[in-house]
């Protein structure tokens, strides 16, 4: 494995995006996942629609009742593979633009899809497999506790207690092997993590934490997707 | 005892948070905040206060990163939560694919 790897450098990331006072963070993990499985399957990158899984993804986890994608209020990256799978795949972002409210019908065209999904499959947790399966097919698809992100601004987030409660979707998209922390006197080593709260926040839009100690459990709910070339 | 280079030298109460006021202001400007009431105003100048001191308790809880004012910082940790995050809190499903063990050496 590269010591430093980052999917931006090799053009499979598309812009941050901004998800809006709305519950969706699942919806632009999966896609952000899946925008990078299509960059490597066909050497396009396309933006993809979050607003798609927004109306028309219901899709429930078989073995928890209640537990459904259900837009502003929520969801699950893998069950929203499962709806990809199951749909034939997802329309482009422009064809089907996010508006970040849900309840809105589904305005889901089959002629228009832009990205399939082969399969998915969620990646021990193991931090080598995890950068392992990052390198080899793309950005994955990550749960984190989201306690410290509401005052980051940047740097390397390596919290000495936070939480493993998962509350938020993101995209992990890179490593790098060291960041010089001050009061450790170290190097660490940190994941580099797309974020969809727009630009203006983190690191234009990015989250730096450290890697090695699942801190805030961002390695305990990884999930890898393939696509297929459709168009 | 909370940093090796720089002593603090001011109290910790939150009636010495420096310029909250002007914090506040440069807040709404920056993030184009507006509110309908005065009483709205003063709610959200509590709550952004009471993240002030968030801010600072994370910074001690994370020295390797820099945190403070934020988009985020006139709402609750629970406003928060609603309204920016949204993962089901939800494991793993147990009959999902695992992916392959993947050889990390060389």
């Amino acid at each position: 494995l590269p010591s430093d790897f980052d999917w931006r450098d090799h053009g499979a990331v598309t812009g941050v995006k901004n998800q809006g006072s709305c519950g969706s963070c699942w919806s632009f993990s999966a896609v952000g996942a899946l925008e990078g499985a299509h960059f490597l399957s066909t050497g396009e990158l396309v933006s993809l629609s979050e607003q798609q899984l927004v109306d028309c993804d219901h899709e429930c986890d078989p073995e928890e009742r209640g537990a459904c994608d259900s837009g502003c209020n929520g969801g699950l990256m893998t069950t929203a593979f499962e709806y990809s799978l199951k749909a034939g795949g997802l329309m482009r972002e422009n064809d089907y633009p996010y508006t970040g409210r849900d309840r809105g019908p589904c305005k889901f065209d089959k002629s228009k899809i832009a990205a399939s999904v082969a399969n998915f499959s969620v990646v021990s947790l193991d931090e080598e497999q995890i950068a392992a399966n990052l390198v080899k097919n793309g950005p994955l698809a990550v749960g984190i506790n989201a306690v410290f992100m509401q005052t980051y601004i940047g740097g390397v987030s390596c919290p000495y207690i936070c939480g493993k409660h998962l509350d938020h979707g993101v995209l992990l998209v890179g490593y790098g092997a060291g960041a010089y922390a001050p009061i450790r006197l170290k190097e660490k080593p940190f994941w580099i993590i797309k974020n969809s709260w727009g630009e203006s926040w983190g690191e234009n839009g990015y989250y730096k934490i450290c890697r090695g100690h699942n801190v805030c459990g961002v390695d305990s709910m990884v999930s890898t997707v393939a696509a297929i070339h459709t168009s | 005892e909370d940093d090796l280079l720089i002593r603090q030298v001011v109290p910790d109460a939150e009636e010495h948070l420096l310029n909250a006021e002007h914090h506040f202001s440069a807040f709404k400007a920056k993030f184009g905040r507006t509110y309908a009431t005065q009483e709205e105003h003063d709610h959200r100048f509590r709550i952004f206060k009471n993240n002030l001191l968030r801010a600072k308790s994370h910074q001690k809880l994370d020295p390797s990163a820099v945190h403070g004012v934020t988009k985020f910082s006139d709402l609750t940790p629970a406003e928060f939560r609603r309204q920016f995050l949204g993962l089901k809190p939800l494991l793993l499903p147990t009959d999902a694919q695992k992916a392959p063990i993947l050889p990390t050496n060389d």
